[in-house]
């Protein structure tokens, strides 16, 4: 998992 | 959640009411980008795949599907449903010029080179740029209904909403998500010229009409 957020916005 | 993303959301939520009211009630599509709203079909798409092998919450999960829904049957009313109210002659925008382009960013900045990961970016830059097509067709009729520029406002000032959630993380949690950034940023500024008519014509009552 590379994303800082972990895509957790829409 | 913080009340920045949540609001954010919410008028995303607005604007597509607004939307599907509009073509609900004048029983037309006109003045409406079929291309805009084909591209927010392919940004959900490509963005909320991650359904399947992510769950981040309820609330997540309900509004992807929701995002997902809601675009695929507003294709369907303005192709079916209410086709002979769309006129394809005014929109025109080539929306090639936005996939391509988007596609190489997603290539270049994404935070793994894996396809989950590409296509989320992409659908991140072709958000930012999606509305184009809409603006496109705005400024070459110079003129709209107060309804279609509520729900402008209202998809506008969804990802506006998001910048002041993301310098609210940074602060909260150090977390910063540079591709949402910055194609939030370009998103935004899309709108500016929108808004500055929105909130000096409309919103005092006049209609929304360009200087030609």
């Amino acid at each position: 998992e590379g994303a800082p957020t972990g895509h957790d916005e829409l | 959640m913080n009340i920045f993303r949540f609001l954010g959301d919410l008028s995303h939520l607005a604007s597509i009411f607004i939307l599907l009211h509009k073509i609900q009630t004048t029983r037309s599509c006109r003045g409406i980008s079929f291309r805009t709203q084909a591209l927010y079909v392919v940004v959900f798409i490509a963005r909320y795949l991650d359904l399947f092998f992510r769950y981040v919450s309820l609330y997540n999960s309900a509004m992807k599907l929701f995002f997902i829904a809601s675009s695929c049957y507003i294709l369907y009313l303005m192709k079916i449903r209410y086709r002979p109210t769309h006129d394809p002659s005014i929109d025109t925008f080539r929306v090639e010029y936005l996939l391509a382009p988007c596609l190489i960013l997603a290539l270049i900045f994404n935070y793994k080179f894996n396809f989950a990961e590409v296509l989320w970016s992409f659908s991140i830059w072709l958000e930012a740029v999606a509305i184009l097509p809409q603006l496109f067709m705005l400024q070459r009729t110079g003129e709209a209904e107060n309804i279609t520029t509520h729900y402008l406002a209202a998809l506008g000032a969804y990802r506006a909403l998001y910048i002041p959630n993301w310098i609210y993380r940074y602060f909260t949690e150090g977390l910063v998500d540079p591709i949402a950034v910055t194609a939030g940023i370009v998103q935004t500024g899309l709108y500016l010229d929108f808004f500055y008519v929105y909130f000096t014509k409309v919103l005092q009552g006049q209609k929304f009409e360009l200087p030609a």
